[in-house]
């Protein structure tokens, strides 16, 4: 058999090594449940793609992260997601951004990618195509946490974009 | 931003990447990272690569992309192709990002202080990290 590799990232920034240790925790747990998905996959002979997209829901799901449920607000309290997956064996590809309402956008770009016509769909007709493909919808309330809510209205009250997870994390998306 | 690449059995290779993006961004405002050439790419010939970081800064640099191109037209290591493109052309604490390539060569370099990551490789690796 070939080797087998699934490496995952779950953001990038200046993240302090003062936060707390139940954070670090429940970020640790959430990336070692992301990659014991996807390694199942690969050990199971499955294909690199539908490894990725295991690995990649997870953390969507995981509140701790800054992807579908947990992702940060946007100025008038949405949420607005992008997601992108491509195949190297086919080269096809999938990708969607200003989505709302979709539970998992990365389910969402496979749909697209698998849509031979198109690989880019955007915004309301991105929503429209998720419902006929009948992928989850939810309420917007579905993708708010406390923790992103609080760092919109600090970023709002200091008329200033902040870059994912905490804003004293200045963490990046 | 989440991401994961992968190479499997069969010697294929994958990647995704999903975001919501940058907090109080306009609405409309695109980016972080997965935009298919920018911050997410795949091809069986070279690597798979998923980045994570100002999405800005990858669309104009076209990085994953760029990646995949230094290994295939160069000659480069996924390690020289990856650490050209965060330590070289991406601004100091732009992000980082992760790629494989066809033989199971990997990398996982940023050049901000951190970056929550997770690496398995069949050969007994089994590994999360943040700094």
């Amino acid at each position: 058999m070939n080797k087998l590799v699934l490496l995952i990232h779950g953001g990038a920034g200046n993240i302090k090594k003062s936060d707390s240790e139940e954070k670090f925790k429940r970020h640790l747990k959430g990336l070692k449940a992301s990659l014991e998905a996807g390694r199942k996959i690969l050990e199971e002979g499955g294909t690199a793609l539908d490894a990725v997209i295991a690995s990649v829901k997870v953390m969507e799901d995981d509140p701790s992260f800054n992807a579908g449920k947990g992702s940060v607000f946007t100025h008038n309290e949405k949420n607005e997601m992008d997601a992108a997956v491509m195949d190297g064996k086919t080269l096809n590809n999938g990708a969607v951004s200003g989505v709302s309402n979709v539970k998992n956008p990365i389910l969402l770009a496979k749909k697209v990618l698998e849509y031979k016509d198109h690989s880019f769909l955007a915004n309301e007709g991105a929503l429209e195509f998720a419902k006929e493909n009948g992928l989850d919808i939810v309420d917007n309330e579905y993708f708010k946490t406390e923790v992103r809510y609080n760092q919109l209205l600090k970023a709002r009250g200091e008329k200033k974009i902040a870059l994912d997870h905490d804003i004293d994390e200045e963490k990046y998306g | 931003t989440v991401g994961a690449v992968a190479l499997d059995s069969h010697g294929n290779l994958a990647a995704a990447t999903s975001t919501g993006g940058i907090t109080n961004k306009r609405y409309g405002r695109v980016g972080d990272t997965p935009i298919i050439g920018s911050g997410t790419y795949a091809d069986n010939e070279t690597c798979a690569v998923s980045c994570t970081g100002i999405g800005e800064q990858f669309i104009k640099f076209n990085v994953a992309y760029d990646i995949a191109a230094r290994i295939k037209y160069k000659g480069e290591s996924v390690e020289k192709a990856s650490l050209e493109n965060i330590e070289n052309r991406l601004n100091k604490d732009d992000g980082g990002l992760i790629v494989v390539d066809k033989y199971g060569n990997y990398s996982l370099p940023f050049n901000s202080n951190g970056m929550y990551r997770g690496i398995y490789c069949s050969d007994g690796v089994f590994d999360v990290k943040v700094w």
